[in-house]
């Protein structure tokens, strides 16, 4: 799953 | 936040700090391409205009502010205060072939059409190949300094524990984000090459020069 809205990642 | 992440974002960290000081204790950018680092400062800005519109976290937050700076310190350190000591001449990779593809690929292939979310699809694609001009640079030069390679090192090993972190993700949390995982692929192994030599030579107290 992907919340593209939310990268959590750098 | 697992242990692969952490020490994946501390290897990024490394090595930018690594390539600034390689540049201010030797006063000299010589060897270093200033096209990989102005791909690297766009691949920052265009991915965390986040900063403005999504909280994360301090942690996520201080680290986007920092590689920015770094960053935007090594493009200036590049091309404005030892510009004199640049090898412009070797650092001839046609950044076309690059931009190109990866603006058209980004407007094909991404999470949602709207421009944020493109530039990040554009941060993320422009990333993995953002490597190659430097790269490039060494094999036409033929050589490259130590410390330049402890932050080729570093750099690639940031990119491999990310991939341990994917894998980690997907069994702990089922996230799995197809869009970085196979440019993360795609980037790590544009460092395979590099690693067998830096293991080969540079660790063996060798400098790295191709025959």
């Amino acid at each position: 799953s992907m919340d593209s809205t939310k990268h959590d990642e750098l | 936040m697992n242990v692969f992440r952490i020490l994946g974002d501390v290897s990024h960290l490394l090595a930018m700090i690594i390539l600034l000081l390689k540049i201010w204790r030797s006063k000299s950018c010589a060897g270093i391409s200033g096209k990989s680092q102005i791909l690297f400062a766009l691949v920052f800005t265009t991915r965390y205009l986040d900063l403005l519109t999504n909280f994360i976290s301090i942690y996520n937050t201080v680290m986007k502010i920092i590689f920015l700076a770094c960053s935007y310190t090594t493009v200036y350190m590049i091309y404005g205060k030892y510009r004199n000591t640049f090898d412009s001449e070797n650092d001839s990779f046609r950044l076309e072939f690059l931009l190109v593809p990866v603006t058209g690929l980004s407007f094909l292939e991404n999470y949602n059409f709207t421009p944020l979310e493109i530039l990040w699809t554009f941060s993320i694609y422009l990333e993995s190949v953002a490597i190659l001009p430097q790269l490039f640079m060494i094999s036409k030069t033929g050589e490259a300094e130590t410390i330049t390679t402890h932050y080729l090192f570093f750099l690639g090993l940031y990119r491999t524990l990310y991939l341990a972190n994917w894998i980690w993700r997907y069994h702990t949390e089922s996230f799995y984000d197809q869009i970085a995982v196979v440019s993360g692929v795609v980037q790590t192994i544009f460092y395979c090459d590099f690693f067998y030599l830096y293991v080969t030579k540079v660790l063996k107290g060798k400098k790295l020069s191709l025959p």
